[in-house]
């Protein structure tokens, strides 16, 4: 078991060290395993650094930033052990233009092996789908769904 | 193994019954504010076993149960159902498409079902985790909680590597 | 002090229940004063129900209602007792393109008697703005200032 | 009263000399993401008194100082000041328009001055309070922070009006 889990460790890392590089096009972003709790099981860290930037905690990260840093430890873990299906609900919503790119970009590299259905409101993202669903809630307060075309949509923000 | 096919009715603000189709790839779930696009992620959810009740913004089963407008009667179960291309047999069972519906009633109980047989949750949950179908915490990530993985605990962060291990 | 403390609990209350029925084009809101803790003071409690739906607990309510009815709150507390300064950090990151205008429409009411400074990436907030500053980061990694106008601006988020 | 202007130098990550003007009205901050927006909404908290480590994302002092970059020094002192129209004398003091300013030194040494002479926080915090600038918690919605006022604790919640009577 401990072994299987340096393993995956190892994966996981390298994959975290590999997408962040590729959100922020450079800088330097690891796991650490940390203290031992009371089972001897090390807990795990987060230590992340933008290109150029001075090394600091998660906490002087900005919005966007830690979105991205956050969204690299989920495709990371995706990466090391593909779920068949992941939901994701507006985790673009913090993100620029450019930064919604980088991020759609390795998505759609993920979506070989693993199916994404996707809350947005970004245009960007909703390019990038191979469906698209849109609901509606009517006047009595009841949802319907209606399959879309990317020209039918008009979200903006 | 993909989803194929999700029915909703009677699960909170669906109240007509409602089918989305999905396919490989990406499929992305757009609109207003308070529409259901988040209703759409709880019943992916609910079918698959989740019963927290923070996750599924329900505090009891009656919740999740289509509790009326002011031009519509509040309806008496929820039911939702996916059916999965399971020709690969990732899924641990016989068939090449697995349906599994969830009912819930105002009594407050819950039925599952798995290719229209009935089943106990714990057969779904377990036949969920030999094919690790959003089992994985990390495969749902809520609306407003990207952030969260940043600031959990290191303990509860080596939990997340152990479950993708 | 109690009997400020009404007085300005019913101003509140009231400017809520108006916000409120504005973002949300009917519906209602209110403040209760709930139960009473050590010091015999009251909690404050939000009630909140959108139009035509059944009323249930804010967690009920879905992310974009429940920043609106926060900002119901926050815009009611300013009308109660002007601030001359606020400072609002991408609170319409939630908000679809409807709702935004809502919001931007309060919003500048309540500029006549309070200076607003807003970050926001959401267009429609942009157009309602007297000045735009747009920040930008060089490779040195240092902050840059650049005064802007509405045709300059390409966000899209 | 209003703000006029705002000069930030050393803050964070404004290395060079910063001036913006403010007009009555609404004033908005753009651009993409990492650049610095939410930094100058921290300078403007910071030079009215600020210290909540939480807050102003810094847990010592030195956190607000320009900590350099690949391709600049560091720097050895953070300075922002605000300049205030107060024709109307909201502010209790002589002059038609007042200049706050504060530094702070990575010896973690904080200097304040009104209109450039040497007073203490206190005499800055007083000077607001009466005005009633900045000091209510409501005057500041953070990053993610808009739902907040929905989670507090009913108390809290009370706190809050009693702020605004
Ligand atoms: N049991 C129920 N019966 C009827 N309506 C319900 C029930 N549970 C939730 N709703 C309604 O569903 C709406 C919330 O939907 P949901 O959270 O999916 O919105 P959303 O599309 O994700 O919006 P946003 O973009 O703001 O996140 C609420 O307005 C709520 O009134
Ligand atoms: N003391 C400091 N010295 C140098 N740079 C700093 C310092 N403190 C913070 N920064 C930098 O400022 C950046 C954060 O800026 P800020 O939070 O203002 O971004 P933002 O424009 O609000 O972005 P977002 O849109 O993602 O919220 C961080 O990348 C951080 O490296
Ligand atoms: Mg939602
Ligand atoms: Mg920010």
């Amino acid at each position: 078991i401990r072994e299987r889990f340096r393993t995956t460790f190892k994966t996981v890392n390298q994959e975290f060290a590999r997408y962040f590089s590729a959100f922020f096009r450079g800088g330097t972003a690891r796991l650490e395993l940390g203290e031992t709790d009371e089972y001897g099981l090390p807990g795990v860290e987060i230590v992340a650094q933008p290109p150029g930037k001075k090394l600091g905690s998660l906490a002087l990260l900005s919005g966007g930033e830690r979105s991205l840093t956050a969204v690299a430890l989920l495709f990371a873990l995706l990466q090391a052990n593909p779920s068949p299906i992941c939901v994701l609900d507006e985790v673009d919503a913090a993100l620029d233009e450019a930064n919604v790119g980088r991020f759609v970009e390795e998505l759609r590299a993920l979506s070989e092996r693993t199916q994404f259905i996707i809350i947005t409101h970004n245009r960007r993202t909703i390019e990038t789908a191979d469906t698209i669903y849109g609901v509606s809630m009517g006047a009595d307060n009841v949802s319907r769904i209606l399959s879309l075309k990317l020209e039918d949509v008009h979200v903006d923000e | 193994m993909y989803l194929k096919r999700l029915d909703v009715q009677g699960f909170k603000s669906f109240a007509n019954k409602t089918q989305l189709q999905f396919a490989p790839g990406v499929t992305c779930v757009v609109g207003p504010n308070g529409t259901g696009k988040t209703n759409v992620a709880d019943s992916l959810r609910w079918v698959l076993g989740e019963h927290a009740s923070r996750t599924l913004r329900a505090r009891k089963t009656e919740d999740v149960i289509f509790a009326g407008s002011d031009k519509r009667a509040p309806q008496g179960v929820a039911e939702v159902s996916i059916t999965l291309d399971n020709s690969r047999h990732w899924l641990p069972i016989e068939f090449d498409e697995v349906v599994v519906t969830r009912r819930a009633y105002r009594s407050g109980e819950n039925e599952y079902l798995i290719n229209n047989s009935k089943v106990r949750l714990r057969d779904v949950l377990e036949l969920f985790m030999k094919a690790q179908v959003g089992q994985n915490s990390y495969a749902f990530m809520g609306q407003g909680m990207v952030e969260q993985v940043l600031s959990l605990r290191p303990e509860d962060r080596r939990a997340l590597i152990e479950e993708a291990a």
